[in-house]
């Protein structure tokens, strides 16, 4: 799980059975006590492998829902909650948004989920037994046996490797950052990846670094942005590499632009 | 398909804050160095996790942002 806190705007991503939407109250609590109000929130989430094991508020995405709504001041208006669906029932894309007005970036964001992680590329990140390291020090190992440092080659990275298994990372770059988790059991392996970025980046060779570390079975990508130029190239990114698309869904968030979820699957499947 | 394990998918919360004195809010904007949010004290970001049920393992910051790695 990662937290990144920018002078006006906190970014937190959690896996497992956390209760994320928790930290909304106390977030607008403590800001408040700087001096600054809450003009906008987006909450994302892909399906969960076992739904059944989600604590309140996140048993269902209506509750979800409920519990942001009755947690946000009445100022933030242009609200949207939708589930983007795709050929699968086990691939759905959660989205909430809110905001005091409309005012777009120019920032795009790409949010990648993989499952069923190739078995050689999940082993990495398995620790040996009693290996008298830190997690920072086994973090470190895991970074660079795995290749991930080369996905942003120009970013400050600060690794973790959990015991026995899983790892997580976060990058620094300038006023960018990234960040990635793992989870690599067999049977529920997964990893996700994301990062920000602006028009002219090189987003296909992102998507290519991070689909050749994991060689998942499934993959989704899911990019925000005020505009519709970035999504276009994720399939001419990753169908090159084997990875087919299936399925592709488009939606308006006044809060937020336009959200299009794609998801690929290898061509064995 | 495994029973029952760790839950990877995560979920995801982005907020965005404005100052209520309208400079504040420019230099937000412009990310001129301004701390705001940076400000938040150790103690307050831990009772935030506290309530997502998460504590901070590692971290890093730059001039821009503060970066937390965090268990779960």
């Amino acid at each position: 799980s990662s937290l990144f806190v920018y002078p006006g705007k906190i970014i937190i991503k959690t896996c497992g059975t956390t209760q994320l939407l928790k930290s909304v109250r106390p977030l607008i609590h403590h800001a408040r006590h700087l001096g600054l109000s809450l003009s906008s929130v987006r909450y994302t989430r892909g399906n969960f492998i076992f739904p059944e094991s989600q604590p309140f508020p996140h048993t269902s995405f209506k509750e979800e829902v409920v519990y942001l709504e009755d947690s946000l001041p009445k100022g933030l208006r242009f609200r949207k909650a939708s589930v983007m669906p795709s050929k699968t029932l086990t691939h759905s894309w959660h989205v909430f948004t809110a905001s005091t007005d409309i005012d777009l970036g120019d920032v795009f964001t790409i949010e990648i989920c993989m499952t069923e992680l190739d078995k050689a590329s999940a082993g990495k990140f398995f620790r040996r037994p009693a290996d008298g390291k830190s997690g920072d020090s086994a973090g470190k190992d895991m970074t660079e046996a795995t290749g991930i440092g080369s996905i942003s080659p120009s970013a400050l990275i600060c690794d973790f490797a959990f015991d026995p298994c899983g790892y997580s990372m976060n990058g620094i770059d300038g006023d960018r950052y990234s960040t990635i988790h793992v989870t690599p059991e067999d049977g529920y392996s997964y990893a996700s990846f994301e990062t920000v970025g602006s028009r002219g980046d090189d987003v296909a060779r992102v998507l290519k670094k991070v689909a050749q570390v994991f060689r998942p079975a499934t993959m989704s990508v899911s990019t925000t942005s005020a505009g519709r130029e970035v999504w276009g190239r994720v399939a001419s990114a990753l169908e090159p590499l084997g990875l087919k698309r299936r399925s592709c869904a488009v939606d308006e968030f006044p809060a937020a632009g336009t959200v299009v979820y794609q998801t690929f699957s290898n061509r064995r499947k | 398909m495994a029973v029952s394990g760790f839950e990877g998918f995560e979920k995801r919360l982005e907020l965005h804050f404005f100052g209520d004195d309208p400079t504040v809010m420019d230099q937000l904007d412009g990310h001129k160095g301004l701390l705001g949010l940076r400000l938040l004290d150790f103690d307050s970001l831990q009772q935030v996790l506290h309530a997502v049920q998460c504590t901070v393992v590692s971290a890093v910051g730059n001039h821009y942002f503060d970066s937390y790695v965090l268990s779960e």
